[in-house]
């Protein structure tokens, strides 16, 4: 049951699959399994969205896992959809959130990479995507966005690690996310989250442009980050992608903030730099927990700001 | 299934332009099979390289000729493997 899975543990696909029907059959009436789309090698794609009611809600999209080795963001991804389902009704301001906005959380974003990290090679990071004239497979799914497609801060070549692929969409895993984000027309907030190096991010990573907004986002970030850091002191840089980590072409939030989505966030997570993507698993519910007091501020944000 | 025995990640610190320039020289050379982990960014910021056993010695020497700074992030990357394997099989076993 969700009681009793164990959170501070590393999960399969299917363990993780598996405990979202739980979640879903002990929280009947606030959450709810949806599927999006199928990956390349035609895995469900699935999405909860934890609504308390009301049709076509402004919305606030979180992911976890898009890039497959990054393992501790799956693992906070459960933690944090437990989270959100106990605390609706305890915690006023979940339940302030819920009441007039939808969560959506997807929390294998990757899953043909999740799967391949189990099976076969613990550092995958891409998609598992073979395309006819490429030497290697897979796909950076985080340089495949329409956004700067194909510029300076993604690779050509296959067999980099930061491929961009053929086309912008290419994967179904993104092009999946692109389709459900238009269809729904009233997203908000849009925070993906990677490890490691304990960043947060907002666009953008393929032009050292400002976006409009930046003073803002720059100021929700360090609220953000002060309250992750109240909990354990873990350090957090922010700022913009291009100026605080590198470029990146290509990449979700820059795509989503061009679609209107004002408060698009990227979120690294811990490491401290000494496991990188190998973070002992004691450290997943700290990593959860200092992570979930940053993303509350960045809906609660959302939630008082609506545009 | 894949293994990491002997991989090491290294944390290179890049003083300048020129040594972040050169760390991606490091990585456009396929036959070192050079996995960043934390890419270069600005002189000051760490670099994580994972570098597998067989081209260990031929990167290290690649930083050393080039004057930079580094350390051993992670020893053997399929001891830390072998960790986690052995952490979620216990976490199984507990639960049933």
């Amino acid at each position: 049951s969700s009681r009793t899975f164990d959170f501070a543990s590393y999960h399969t696909i299917d363990e993780i699959y598996d405990w979202m029907d739980v979640l879903v059959e002990d929280h009947p009436s606030l959450v709810s399994k949806i599927q999006i789309g199928q990956s390349y090698e035609n895995r469900p794609l699935y999405v909860l969205k934890f609504s308390t009611g009301g049709r076509n809600r402004p919305a606030i999209w979180l992911d976890t896992g898009i890039h497959a080795r990054e393992w501790i963001t799956h693992a906070t991804g459960v933690w944090t959809a437990n989270k959100i389902a106990s605390e609706y009704g305890q915690d006023p301001s979940v339940t302030a959130i819920l009441d007039s906005m939808d969560i959506f959380l997807e929390i294998v974003t990757n899953p043909d990479g999740f799967a391949f990290t189990h099976s076969s090679n613990r550092l995958w990071r891409k998609t598992r995507s073979k395309y006819s004239g490429n030497l290697c497979v897979g796909v950076d799914p985080n340089r495949n966005w329409d956004a700067g497609f194909g510029e300076a801060g993604a690779s050509s070549s296959s067999c980099s690690e930061t491929y961009h692929g053929p086309y912008a969409n290419s994967e179904p895993e993104v092009k999946s996310i692109v389709d459900f984000v238009q269809s729904h027309g009233n997203i908000k907030a849009f925070v993906s989250i990677h490890s490691y190096s304990q960043l947060l991010l907002y666009p953008y990573g393929y032009t050292y442009t400002a976006v409009p907004d930046q003073q803002e986002l720059h100021e929700v970030s360090a609220k953000a980050v002060a309250a992750l850091s109240s909990l354990y002191g873990t350090q957090y840089k922010y700022g913009s992608i291009i100026t605080t980590i590198y470029r990146a072409s290509g990449g979700t939030i820059d795509w989503t903030y061009n679609q209107g989505i004002k408060y698009s966030f990227t979120f690294e997570l811990r490491d401290t730099g000494r496991y990188g993507f190998l973070l002992p698993a004691k450290q997943i519910v700290p990593t959860a927990e200092e992570t979930w007091l940053a993303l509350k501020v960045i809906m609660e944000h959302a939630r008082d700001n609506l545009y | 299934q894949q293994l990491f025995v002997g991989d090491q990640v290294l944390r290179v610190s890049a003083r300048n332009e020129e040594q972040i320039s050169l760390l991606g020289v490091l990585g456009e050379q396929e036959e070192l099979q050079v996995d960043f982990w934390r890419h270069p960014n600005s002189p000051g910021h760490p670099v994580d390289l994972r570098v597998p056993f067989l081209t260990l010695q031929g990167v290290k020497k690649f930083l050393d000729f080039h004057n930079f700074s580094y350390s051993i992030m992670i020893e053997d990357v399929q001891e830390l493997l072998d960790e986690e394997k052995e952490s979620m099989r216990r976490s199984r076993r507990i639960k049933r």
